[in-house]
């Protein structure tokens, strides 16, 4: 579930989400 | 350098997002949740933090990421739809 997804999620994950947001 | 300040910017950034979401400014907040993100990224990357410290952040950073996506989504919809209120 999105909880435990959250509490172990990784600087990869965080920067690729990020990048992923900035693109249109 | 001050280590704080970066953290501090980082919570500032994600309590003006939460403001913004709130107040359904939808495109703003967003912004400031990536904005936020990228400043607590930075903080878990280069700056000292205990362990504890750091997964927190980066769980912050999963809901705040996890929230502006929403609102991207949104957004995106609110585009191609007709600017007319239901």
């Amino acid at each position: 579930p999105a909880k435990s997804k959250a509490a172990t999620i990784s600087d990869a994950e965080i920067e690729r989400q990020l990048k992923a947001l900035g693109m249109d | 350098a001050n280590n704080n300040n970066n953290l501090q910017k980082a919570i500032d950034l994600a309590s003006k997002a939460a403001q913004e979401d709130k107040a359904e400014n939808y495109e703003e907040a967003l912004r400031l949740y990536q904005h936020a993100v990228q400043y607590f990224l930075h903080v878990v990357k280069y700056e000292a933090q205990g362990d504890k410290a750091k997964q927190s952040i980066r769980a912050k950073c999963a809901e705040y990421l996890d929230r502006a996506e929403k609102l991207k989504e949104y957004l995106k919809k609110k585009e191609k739809a007709p600017a007319k209120p239901v």
